[in-house]
C-alpha cells in the first residue's frame, strides 16, 4: 500500500509542481508527505510561492492566490487519474482578469489532452467565451428552473437576472 | 466510461423534466443568481450516489424534492438520469455483475417524499453501493476531487494535511 | 439588558426587510429572535424568500442570494448603529451584473445618507465605476506593495495582473 | 469620529511606507490578485487592536512583519498609524482620560520581531484596552459586522442563532 501511495504521491507532486508555473506564470510550489512513520495519520504538505515572493505559510496566500494553486493541485490529481468529467462551479470567481485567461488557457489544453467532458459553472464572460458550447438555465416562471442550449451571442443576456 | 446526458426532474427548482446535453470538450453552464446552477451540479452528484443531505444543501434528503414556487404546489417525486457510454465489456469488467452487455447505460435515481431512494441501472433496480462502485472504478464518484463545488475551490488548501492524504488514496 | 436588546432588535429587523427588498427588487425576509427565555442562549434567526419563491431553510439560497442577504442584515446592523468606517472586501464576488447594479445603487445611497467613509476593495468593473476615488495597490516590485491614487480612465489598467 | 488616512509600513507586504487617504463617501481599492488589497484591510483592523494573529491569516503575531521578498531581505519591525479627526471634546467625553483636547488624533501600533505591540495616541503610550474602548465607543472596533473580510460575507448567514445574536449585543 505504502509504495502505491508514494508512486501515486510522486505524480501528483509532478503535476502540481508544473501546473503550479503554467497557472502563476512563474514562482515555484511542491507537495511533501509528512509524518509518514505512521500511514494513518500521515498528511500532504504543501508549499507554494508566488513568483517574486518569500516562501511563506499559504494562509498568507491572497483569495485569488488560493484559487489557482487549489486548482493546480485539482487538475494536478486529475491528470494523475484521469476522470471522464470534471465539474467547476465558479472556481473563477476570486480571479483577476490576466488570471481568468491563464486559467482558461489551461483548461482548453487539458480539454485537448484528454477525453474528459467539462462542466464549468462561470459568471465570468472571458471563461464563457472560451466553451465549445454553453447551456443558460432560466427561469422565466419565477421558483422554476430549465436548461436551454444558448448561442454565444445571447450570451450576454443570458448573464443578466430578470 | 463517457457522460452523455442529464436529465433532471421534480429535482430542487427543476420542477418539469428538463435535460443537459454533456458535449465533448468544454460545455458552460450560465445564468443569473439563485437559477439552478449548482442545482444541476447537485442533481450530477445526486445521481452518482451522494448520500449526505447537508452536502446538498439540505436538512434531510426530501429537500432535494421540488418544494414548490411562487405559483407552483410542492412535488411528492423526483428524478435524475444521467446517460453514459461504456467501451465494450471485457474480460475483468463483467465480474461487477449488474453491469449489462450493452455499452450505453442510464443510472437513475427516484425519491418519494417519505419513501427514501431506489437507483436503477437500464430499468433494473440496484443497490446504491453498486452505483458507487461503478463510478468509484471510473475514477468518477460523487466526492472525487474532480468535482468542485460552489465555494470549495480554496478547500484543498485550507484542509488539513490528513485530509488532503484521503484525496491522494482516492487517486491511488 | 433585555428591554434594551429587543429595542434593537426591532431596528435592525426593520432595516432588513426594508434592504432586503431592495437588493433583491422584491420578495420578503424577517428576522427571529428564539430562545428567548434564557437570553445566554438566545438567537437571531433569519428568514428569507426571493422574488416567486418559497420559504425555505436559507442554507438552500445560492452563492448569490446568500451574499445579498448578507449585504442586507450587514447594512441593517449599520443603519441601527451607524458606524464613521465601513470595509468591504470583494463582497460582490459572487454576484451577477444585475445584483453588483443593485448593490452598488444601495452604497451609493448608503453614501449620501450617512457620514460613514466606505473601503471597497473589489475586481467588479461595475462596482469601480461607482466610486468617488480610486487607490491601486501595485506590485511594481515583486512582492512589494505600494498604494497610489488612480485616475478612473486608468482604472482598467491596474486591474491586469502584472 | 472620522477616519482621515492610514499610513503603512512594513506591515505585511507594504515594506515602504506608504498612505492611503480615506476620503468621504466611496473609495474603492482595486488592483491585480496578490498585489496586498486585504492586506491593507488588516493593517486597519490591527491598529484597531486586532489582537488575534490567526484573524490576520498568520501562525503568530510577528507574521505581520514584512518576511521579505525575492530581492529584499525580511524586516524587523511593522508600524501602521491611523489619522482620525474627533467632534469637539464634551462633558463624558472627557471621561476617557487618555483623550487629548485636540480635534486630530494619530493612533500608531508598532511591533518589533520578538518585542511585541506598542500602541500610542498623540505621541503618548496607551495600553491596548484603551484604543479597543475608544473605537468600540465609535462603533468601529475590529470586530464591528461593518468590516467585512474577503470570503466572509456569507458568514452572518452561515452563522448559528447565537453568534449573530453577539453582532446584535454588539449594536445594542
Ligand atoms: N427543493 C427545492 N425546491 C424548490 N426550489 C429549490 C429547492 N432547493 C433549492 N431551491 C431553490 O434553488 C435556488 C438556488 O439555486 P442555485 O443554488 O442552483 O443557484 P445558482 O444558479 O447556483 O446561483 P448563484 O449564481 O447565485 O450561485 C434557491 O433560490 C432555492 O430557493
Ligand atoms: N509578512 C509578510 N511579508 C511579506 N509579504 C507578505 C506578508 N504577509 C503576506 N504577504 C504577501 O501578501 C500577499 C497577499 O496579499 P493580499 O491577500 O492582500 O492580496 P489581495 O490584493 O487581497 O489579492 P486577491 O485579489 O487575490 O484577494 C501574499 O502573496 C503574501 O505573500
Ligand atoms: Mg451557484
Ligand atoms: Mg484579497
Amino acid at each position: 500500500a505504502r509504495t502505491r501511495l508514494e508512486a501515486v504521491f510522486e505524480d501528483v507532486d509532478r503535476h502540481f509542481r508544473h501546473l503550479f508555473q503554467r497557472l502563476f506564470g512563474g514562482g515555484k510550489a511542491h507537495l511533501r508527505l509528512v509524518g509518514m512513520d505512521d500511514p494513518l495519520t500521515a498528511g500532504l504538505e504543501l508549499d507554494a510561492m508566488p513568483p517574486g515572493k518569500k516562501l511563506q505559510n499559504i494562509r498568507l496566500l491572497s483569495g485569488g492566490e488560493k484559487s489557482l494553486t487549489a486548482l493546480a493541485l485539482v487538475f494536478a490529481f486529475f491528470l494523475t487519474q484521469p476522470s471522464p468529467l470534471c465539474v467547476l462551479d465558479e472556481v473563477d470567481a476570486a480571479l483577476d482578469d490576466a488570471n481568468v485567461e491563464r486559467f482558461a488557457d489551461l483548461l482548453e489544453e487539458m480539454a485537448k489532452e484528454t477525453q474528459t467532458r467539462f462542466l464549468v459553472v462561470t459568471h465570468h464572460p472571458l471563461t464563457m467565451a472560451r466553451m465549445h458550447r454553453l447551456f443558460g438555465v432560466t427561469m422565466a416562471e419565477r421558483g422554476v428552473s430549465k436548461l436551454v442550449s444558448v448561442a454565444f451571442d445571447e450570451a450576454e443576456r443570458f448573464k443578466e437576472s430578470a | 466510461m463517457e457522460f452523455i446526458r442529464l436529465r433532471v426532474s421534480g429535482f430542487k427548482s427543476f420542477c418539469d423534466a428538463t435535460e443537459l446535453e454533456i458535449g465533448p470538450g468544454l460545455t458552460g453552464i450560465v445564468g443569473p443568481n439563485g437559477c439552478g446552477k449548482s442545482n444541476v451540479v447537485e442533481a450530477l452528484r445526486w445521481v452518482m450516489g451522494e448520500s449526505s443531505a447537508k452536502g446538498l444543501r439540505g436538512g434531510e434528503m426530501d429537500d432535494v424534492i421540488f418544494g414548490g414556487s411562487g405559483l407552483r404546489a410542492p412535488y411528492d417525486l423526483a428524478e435524475v438520469a444521467l446517460g453514459l457510454k461504456r467501451p465494450p465489456v471485457t474480460g475483468d469488467d463483467a465480474a461487477i455483475a449488474v453491469l449489462p452487455k450493452s455499452e450505453d447505460l442510464e443510472i437513475s435515481r427516484r425519491i418519494g417524499r417519505g419513501t427514501g431512494s431506489l437507483y436503477r441501472l437500464n430499468g433494473r433496480e440496484v443497490r446504491a453501493r453498486d452505483i458507487q462502485l461503478l463510478f468509484a472504478d471510473a475514477g468518477a464518484g460523487s466526492k472525487s476531487p474532480a468535482i468542485v463545488g460552489q465555494g470549495q475551490v480554496g478547500f484543498i488548501v485550507e484542509a488539513k494535511p490528513e485530509e488532503r492524504r484521503r484525496l491522494l488514496e482516492e487517486a491511488a
